[in-house]
């Protein structure tokens, strides 16, 4: 998979969460997935507390790539 | 280690938070 295709499904996926274009997501947003994804409500707060390794509340696209990359490659790549 | 223990929890829900994700993108059942 070429870095490109990566970033591009970064992207995709980014804005799959944050569908108010805002540019971070927020525990709000991860919830409202809770009816499109086969996760329950727990599994997503699980999710956004991984993903948010600053825990201030917010995913920004570093943490949100971070935590993708950690999915495909088995270790975090900023 | 409880640690090690929560990592591995944590590893399991991304992988399953970014496989939906996936297979919403690409519509797979």
């Amino acid at each position: 998979i070429g870095q490109s295709t990566i970033l591009e499904k970064t992207h995709e996926f980014f804005q799959m969460c944050d569908t108010e274009n805002k540019g971070f997501i927020t525990r709000r947003d991860m919830q409202r997935l809770n009816s499109e994804l086969p996760l329950s409500a727990e599994e997503l707060e699980n999710v956004f507390d991984t993903l948010d390794s600053d825990r201030n509340g917010y995913l920004t696209l570093n943490e949100f790539s971070s935590g993708f990359s950690e999915f495909l490659f088995g270790r975090k790549i900023s | 280690d409880p640690n090690m223990k929560g990592g591995a929890a944590n590893e399991g829900v991304l992988a399953n938070f970014f496989n939906s994700l996936l297979s919403k993108k690409t519509g797979a059942p």
